[in-house]
């Protein structure tokens, strides 16, 4: 164990990933293997290395964060159809030496499968996205916890639609466990008929950090 | 004194030579997804006397060997190290469940060098 840890350690891991069953897991982006494929074949290129050209930005660790959110509890009660969803992206796992250089935020939305087989493409939804800036203590006004980030009008059809946003600097700030109250999301309805029922859309979200660990990926003297 | 050893053959010359390091050997292959197994090679062989311009040898070396070529017993020969690598890509799972592709350097043997 402790030559493993050691190891994992000059992987820059503080203990080995959870060695469980990988059924169930969820599946590789696209986006994040076509990276890989591609770093399989600049590798030598030092300084190539260094940069993730996909994103433009410096980097050398790509993360795709899983949101641990899920759908407030009762917040379809506002409105038929109305959706209350909390986002959280947990990014403890970057360590404090590491840059964070970018932060992207990607937002999907499903329109429910029966919407989308009545209508081709779902009505459209007003989504406005807040930044929690602390938590909600009970019977204060949560309003005033809140910075909108966004406010936008989608129209999912069956293969969805996706909204994307740069979030560094707020993601800087999650670093920092007890600082990260994570973000809210507003669906809301605008064109419903209101003779016909109506599912509000699945959103899946995920974050991708790009960060840089300066000891993982110094730039190589040149040798004469 | 460099008489009375045996002349070293260049099969047993400072070199890299291949090592596959397969990640099921060391049992991460639940964490990594890819990829599988690579080649990181490993450096091994002597450093003779006289060392030649193709052990990537430095001046300090190139003295060690004289001095370990008049005194074997006081003074060991040069280490037979790596001196270039290359880098590699790997994707694995996190503790959270996230899927990372990260760049690490120096993991594969490109050159080995007498220093």
């Amino acid at each position: 164990v402790p030559q493993q840890r050691l190891l994992l350690g000059a992987l820059g891991l503080s203990e080995r990933p959870f060695a469980g069953s990988r059924s169930g897991r969820r599946d590789v982006p696209p986006a994040l293997w076509r990276i890989f494929r591609r770093s399989e074949r600049v590798q030598a290129d030092e300084v190539e290395a260094c940069t993730v050209s996909e994103y433009g930005v410096r980097g050398n660790i790509i993360r795709y964060v899983q949101d641990q959110g899920g759908v407030i509890p009762g917040s379809g009660m506002a409105c038929p159809g109305c959706v209350d969803q909390h986002l959280f992206f947990n990014l403890a796992a970057l360590e404090s030496l590491e840059v964070l250089y970018l932060a992207q935020l990607h937002i999907r939305f499903m329109s429910a499968a029966r919407v989308a087989r009545l209508l081709q493409s779902g009505p459209t939804i007003s989504a406005v996205l807040y930044k929690v800036v602390r938590p909600t203590l009970k019977g204060a006004d949560p309003r005033a916890n809140r910075r909108l980030l966004l406010s936008q009008s989608v129209r999912p059809g069956p293969e969805g639609v996706s909204v994307t946003m740069d979030v560094t600097s707020l993601a800087e700030s999650w670093r920092r466990p007890a600082r990260n109250y994570g973000l809210l999301l507003e669906l809301r309805p605008l064109d419903t008929d209101p003779d016909q029922s109506w599912a509000a859309p699945s959103v899946e979200a995920s974050l991708v950090a790009v960060s840089l660990h300066p000891q993982q990926c110094r730039s190589r003297q040149k040798r004469s | 004194a460099t008489h009375s050893q045996p002349p070293v053959s260049p099969s047993n010359v400072c070199k890299a030579r291949r090592l596959y390091v397969d990640f099921k050997d060391v049992g991460w292959q639940d964490w990594i997804i890819a990829p599988q197994g690579y080649m990181a090679n490993y450096c091994h062989g002597e450093c003779p006397f006289p060392l030649s311009d193709s052990l990537n040898s430095t001046n300090h070396a190139i003295l060690q060997t004289l001095v370990h070529s008049l005194d074997p017993g006081s003074t060991p020969q040069p280490c037979c190290v790596p001196v270039r690598f290359s880098p590699i890509s790997m994707l694995y799972y996190d503790n959270n469940d996230n899927v990372v592709l990260r760049h690490y350097q120096d993991m594969v043997v490109d050159e080995c060098g007498c220093r």
